[in-house]
């Protein structure tokens, strides 16, 4: 929308609309406005194309390629604890990720740690069977921290090189299921010192501020390393998570793009961008 | 839960004895990002706040004794109508239920972006036609989705022996007909068609078609929908959406509507603290009636969506 336009007042005012409208909110475009008004009046922006660049530098900055990789241990087993709310697509990532660490020549366990939802163990069951790895499960409403429990000792006496472990939805609000997440993650370092390793919140593009609220609590709850962004193949832009690094600090590491596991990529901030402004 | 914003405009209005044409302004760019930030949509959020502008300027709000009581209240009108209430009833009118049909069933067909809460929305209505008296059978009608039609048996199931009522709840599924994705385009049709007729032999009062979740831009997946609408006729097409969604509400919800003419919107999700703004964005954009809201988990975790409640709630 922007290539071949004179920067001026009516055009950052479509730019800054455009921000508000990918979900950036109020406050982290009011940053991003302010820079390029200012390199405006200074004369160093000048066309459409300048803002697009503009932005793909400040955004590149914001996630450095180094804090996009995935966490991996020296030692056996690397854990990922899979974290978010209600129906942002985690156990769908597992699958993407466990496909695409596989097919990096890694063994892979899955731990079924949703012991609540109707049916959530047997679709992950399924992702499974289709990919050819093992899933830990437990009782059907037990407690899920005793999954984990045996998840990581799985693991370990399997020699696996990655253990990753699904956890049910739940909201930031729900103290009681942020605490059992907690209980989660200690369980895991108790058994697995310095695990997990990587600790995944999966965000929904199509969520609006909320995600910014989700991340804080998230990381509160369970120190989270990275953002897995899923459903960008549709609409939705989810530039919540530039108001998230600014609050957090905490790099968007995977986007999905689909439904099946190989609709995975690495996050990159410039086609980030250019999304945005297509 | 809009409110946050608002309580601070509202505070200071409300204190003043005389407002001028700035002062009204002024308030309106803070109710514009108060609206923002609760994730109304930005072109949603412009109309809303000229509305306001000129019903303040034709109501003469500067000249009003209590200037800024009046605004609060045009506000206050201006929320309510927008979620389809009437502002000067004495009472609400009570909110249209499930259509009820002789011979049966009515065809309830329940749609979606992935993830917003359908297939547990089927349990949930279920409870609900339950406790009403009313017989239901769910349809698991997603396909695709591993273990979908597992997952809603199970939800039938607990809806029939753990929610309050006499009636049962009765389950349709093909287990054999799920697919890997992209396998099962168009065979949700068939079971749908399959559903309908199990439905009226066993005499059931209400259908509901669980769909899988799709994106208002896949054409192929829309079309299924499309398909299992005019072959099956339903009487109530629900657009279930996740009240944390952002500017997102309007593309979806407006494609959703031009393709399937939505005649209720459900809106889950709502006991996160998350500010609704996709309400009003939804409402906007479609003119659907918001149907009920979900707040939790559980099955029994529906309410019927009031238009004043709503309004005041999101006050504060
Ligand atoms: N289009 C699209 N759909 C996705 C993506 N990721 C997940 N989904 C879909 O989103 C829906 C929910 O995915 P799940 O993996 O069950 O989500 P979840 O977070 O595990 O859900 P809960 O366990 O119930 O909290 C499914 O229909 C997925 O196929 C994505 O990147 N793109
Ligand atoms: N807290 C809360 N969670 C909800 C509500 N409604 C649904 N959920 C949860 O949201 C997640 C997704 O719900 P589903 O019913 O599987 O969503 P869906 O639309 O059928 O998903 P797809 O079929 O993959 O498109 C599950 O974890 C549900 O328990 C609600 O009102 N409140
Ligand atoms: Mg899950
Ligand atoms: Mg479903």
């Amino acid at each position: 929308m922007l290539s071949g336009k004179q920067l001026n007042d009516d055009l950052i005012k479509e730019i800054e609309k455009r921000l508000i409208q990918s979900d950036v909110g109020v406050a982290a475009t009011k940053i991003l406005i302010d820079g390029i008004n200012a390199d405006y009046k200074a004369g160093t922006l000048t066309k459409g194309e300048d803002v697009i660049e503009y932005l793909k530098t400040e955004l590149k900055a914001m996630w450095p390629a180094q804090d996009r990789t995935l966490n991996l241990s020296d030692t056996k087993p690397t854990v990922i604890l899979m974290t978010g709310v209600n129906g942002v697509g985690k156990t769908t990532s597992i699958s993407k990720l466990c496909q695409q660490l596989t097919s990096e020549g890694n063994t892979v366990l899955l731990g079924a740690c949703d012991t609540f939802r109707a049916g959530a163990v047997r679709q992950l069951e399924i992702w499974g069977e289709r990919l050819g790895v093992e899933v830990v499960k437990g009782q059907q409403g037990g407690d899920p921290a005793a999954v984990a429990f045996d998840a990581c000792s799985a693991a370990k006496s399997r020699d696996v090189d990655i253990l990753i472990i699904d956890t049910a939805g739940r909201l930031q609000t729900q103290t009681g299921l942020m605490d059992q997440l907690s209980k989660i993650r200690r369980v895991i370092d108790k058994q697995i010192p310095g695990a997990p390793h990587e600790t995944l919140l999966v965000l929904d593009a199509t969520s609006g501020q909320n995600a910014l609220r989700q991340a804080e609590e998230f990381n509160a709850a369970a120190g989270v390393t990275g953002i897995f962004l899923t459903k960008l193949d549709g609409t939705a832009r989810g530039g919540i998570v530039v108001a998230i690094k600014e609050a957090t600090d905490i790099p968007v590491k995977y986007i999905g793009v689909g439904e099946t596991p190989d609709d995975v990529e690495p996050f990159d901030p410039e086609r980030f961008v250019e999304a945005m402004f297509a | 839960r809009v409110s946050d914003g608002f309580n601070n405009v509202f505070r200071k209005l409300s204190g003043s004895d005389a407002i001028s044409e700035s002062n009204v302004r002024e308030a309106m760019d803070e109710v514009r990002t108060a609206l923002l930030e609760a994730d109304v949509h930005y072109e949603v959020a412009e109309e809303f706040c000229k509305n306001i502008m000129s019903d303040a300027a034709g109501q003469q709000v500067t000249k009003a004794v209590k200037p800024g009581q009046e605004m609060i209240s045009i506000v206050h009108r201006r929320l309510i109508e927008l979620f389809g209430g009437d502002p000067d009833a004495e009472q609400q009118p009570t909110p249209a239920g499930i259509m009820k049909l002789a011979p049966g069933p009515t065809i309830i067909m329940m749609c979606g972006l992935q993830g917003s809460g359908k297939t547990t929305t089927c349990g949930k209505l279920a409870g609900m036609l339950k406790k009403q008296g009313r017989s239901v059978m769910l349809c698991a009608a997603d396909l695709q989705r591993p273990a979908a039609v597992e997952q809603l048996e199970t939800v039938a199931n607990q809806a029939n022996d753990d929610l309050p009522g006499g009636s049962q709840v009765h389950f349709y599924g093909e287990h054999d007909k799920s697919a890997e994705y992209g396998k099962a385009v168009g065979v949700a049709v068939k079971v749908c068609q399959n559903a309908v007729k199990a439905a009226k032999k066993q005499g059931v009062d209400v259908l509901i078609l669980d769909t899988a979740g799709r994106l208002h831009v896949n054409d192929e997946l829309m079309g299924e929908l499309k398909s299992v609408r005019s072959l099956v006729n339903p009487h109530h097409i629900f657009l279930v959406v996740d009240a944390m969604t952002g500017q997102d509400a309007v593309n979806s919800a407006k494609s959703f509507h031009e393709k399937l003419e939505v005649d209720g919107v459900i809106l889950t999700k709502f006991d996160s603290d998350t500010r609704g703004g996709a309400a009003l964005s939804v409402k906007a954009v479609t003119g659907a009636p918001i149907r009920y809201i979900g707040v939790g988990e559980h099955l029994d975790a529906i309410e019927v969506f009031h238009p004043e409640r709503m309004a005041g709630r999101i006050l504060g």
